[in-house]
């Protein structure tokens, strides 16, 4: 693993001095390595590899500590850093009911994802209302209303509706009108390149005005994830990110290239298919996975 | 490195930078860049466009060689599609079953999926849409008596394919590699020599991932071809390079959208080009 490589990398090292730019950039190449295998973007690799020889070069040997660890120890904080703070859940508004949007690309797991936050929030002791807002992949209604059902959580009936900004819409009346505490908005997932469906999306917003535009990001997207993650952040502005399907073995790098590109707080983690499967995310453990 | 003016760390970085960007993982791309050296050495290329087109040759070589037209003549045959979570099986399946009954096919498929909420009713939209017969059991039913039941329909109506859903998992889930090879056992006793075709459905925009799951999806029930969805985004796949050198399975269709029209043959050249696009 990584750290056993650092080590053996500074082992040539004795004694006390500076971490000089050239025994460091041994160490560096292995960290992009390590990186670019975890799928984090080139881009993002580079710079961040960048940020750590600025604050490691030129830097006395730490007494008691082993050069190799004191440059494990500088990407450790560099890479926490980037992936942000933890534990940060969705804030309720102070005018309910509040309003939540999910998007990203297909397949992503955002229908899924709305069952576990309705599952969490009810949890609480709120009520939630769901709104099955893609109309167009075969069957996603049927999906989001079987999940509601599980739940006893209500979704709303599209009806023969086929505008689904103006089934969002309804939505926002809805909620309203019967007082519920949240409205989960699901959406169908699109191409970031496709620009009528995203601007179909900034429509919903204009037309919704959400408290939170959560990104649903596969933990395992790869080098792409920084194109998609920009082009929905710069359409939409958003709030947070969710990764999913992150108990498997992918690295999750993509998390640190969205994080890179949109500087949005990682609300959870997906970590399995079932609704209970959602957890708080811990951006230690997550730096750990990326740096293998 | 190469010594020369024309060809110089710039362009190489570029070349890796290219490389790594589709996906196509250090370990190929540093690969690839090493086997230039002698070209330049020996003055085949000298400059980015001659070095892009002998790169271009690498990955060619890798994707064609294991092109086998299997000259298929079992009846139905019986094609099973896996993959893990959200990648596109069960749209590639309606895809698929249109392409095949235009091309006057017989066909049946099977909801292999009695697990996630909607499946069952998404593949069955697919079959009306398409017009095609879908063997479906209720939510929760065992997914290899779903598949069973497939086939013996498929037999008894003389059909020409049986192509069998079934639902995501990750390929470092145990019990659920299991299930799957289980399905594998059962098809075996409802056709012998079923299923003949198992297809590996790949997400176009998924990273080094895939190499894990083609390597633990083959290693559970063989996969005999791939399908590599979503190309119409901007996910390069690159990463079906070192799949296919490693597990010497071709690389069948391409999903490029989410209609029923939207697979279309693998085709390596342009495919190829588009890596570099
Ligand atoms: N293993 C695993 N699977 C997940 C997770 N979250 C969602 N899934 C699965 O991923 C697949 C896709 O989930 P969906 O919720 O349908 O994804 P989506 O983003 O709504 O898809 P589209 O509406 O087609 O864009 C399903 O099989 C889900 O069960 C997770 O955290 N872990
Ligand atoms: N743009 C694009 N979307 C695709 C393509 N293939 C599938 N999709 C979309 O990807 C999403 C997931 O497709 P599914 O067929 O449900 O995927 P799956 O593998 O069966 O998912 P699970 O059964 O939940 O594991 C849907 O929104 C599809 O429309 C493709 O080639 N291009
Ligand atoms: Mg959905
Ligand atoms: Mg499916």
């Amino acid at each position: 693993n990584l750290t056993k490589k650092l080590d053996s990398i500074f082992k040539k090292i004795r004694g006390k001095g500076l971490l000089t730019d050239k025994n460091i950039d041994e160490a560096l190449r292995e960290v992009r390595l390590a990186l670019l295998e975890a799928d984090v973007h080139f881009k993002v690799a580079k710079s961040f590899i960048e940020g750590v020889r600025e604050k490691a070069v030129g830097k006395e040997i730490l007494e008691g500590l082993a050069p190799g660890q004191q440059v494990v120890k500088i990407v450790w904080k560099e890479l926490s850093r980037l992936m942000g703070e933890e534990g940060k859940t969705i804030a309720l508004s102070s005018q309910p009911p509040t309003l939540i949007m999910l998007v990203g690309l297909q397949g992503s797991g955002k229908t899924t994802t709305v069952g576990k936050l309705a599952r969490r929030f009810k949890r609480e002791g709120k009520r939630v209302l769901l709104v099955a807002g893609d109309l167009q992949r075969p069957a996603a209604v049927s999906q989001l209303q079987t999940l509601g059902k599980g739940l006893d959580v209500p979704v709303m009936d599209p009806g023969t509706n086929k505008d689904p900004v103006i089934v969002m819409e309804k939505g926002v009346k809805q909620g309203r009108k019967e007082g519920f505490d949240v409205v989960i908005f699901d959406t169908a997932g699109r191409l970031q390149v496709d620009e009528a469906l995203m601007a179909e999306l900034v429509q919903m917003k204009s037309g919704i005005s959400p408290d939170e535009i959560l990104f649903v990001a596969d933990a395992m997207t790869g080098q792409t994830a920084v194109d998609v993650a920009r082009k929905f952040h710069e359409d939409l502005g958003l709030t947070g990110i969710i990764l999913t399907k992150t108990e498997g073995d992918a690295r999750g790098g993509a998390l640190l290239s969205i994080r890179s590109v949109t500087g949005a707080p990682i609300k959870f983690i997906g970590t399995g298919e079932k609704l209970e499967d959602l957890e708080p995310f811990h951006p230690d453990r997550m730096a750990s996975r990326i740096l293998g | 490195f190469f010594g020369r003016a024309t060809i110089d760390a710039d362009m190489l970085d570029h070349l890796e930078e290219l490389l790594i960007g589709a996906d196509l993982g250090v370990e190929v791309t540093e690969r690839f860049l090493r086997d230039l050296k002698p070209c330049v050495e020996r003055k085949e290329v000298s400059d980015l466009v001659s070095l892009k087109k002998k790169l271009k040759k690498f990955m060619v070589s890798i994707l064609e060689k294991e092109r086998s037209e299997m000259p298929f003549s079992v009846s139905p045959k019986v094609t099973l599609f896996v993959g893990v979570n959200g990648v596109g099986k069960t749209t590639t399946i309606g895809k698929r079953a249109q392409k095949l009954k235009e091309e006057g096919g017989r066909i049946v498929l099977a909801a292999g999926d009695t697990f996630r909420a909607g499946a069952g009713e998404q593949l069955a939209l697919w079959g009306e849409r398409v017009g095609v017969e879908v063997i479906r059991h209720r939510p929760g039913a065992d997914p290899a008596a779903v598949a069973f039941d497939a086939v013996s329909a498929g037999l008894a109506r003389k059909s020409d394919h049986v192509l069998i859903d079934t639902a995501g998992r990750l390929q470092t889930k145990n019990n659920l590699m299991a299930e799957l090879k289980k399905m594998v056992r059962v098809l075996e006793k409802a056709m012998p020599g079923a299923p003949h075709e198992k297809i590996l459905v790949l997400d176009a925009t998924t990273g080094q991932n895939a190499l894990s799951q083609a390597k633990l999806f083959n290693e559970a029930i063989g996969i005999t071809g791939i399908i590599l969805t979503k190309l119409d985004g901007t996910g390069r796949g690159g990463i079906v390079i070192p799949i296919v050198e490693t597990l010497s399975v071709p690389v069948t269709d391409i999903g490029v959208g989410e209609g029923a029209d939207d697979l279309i043959p693998f085709h390596v050249e342009s495919f190829v080009d588009a890596l570099f696009e």
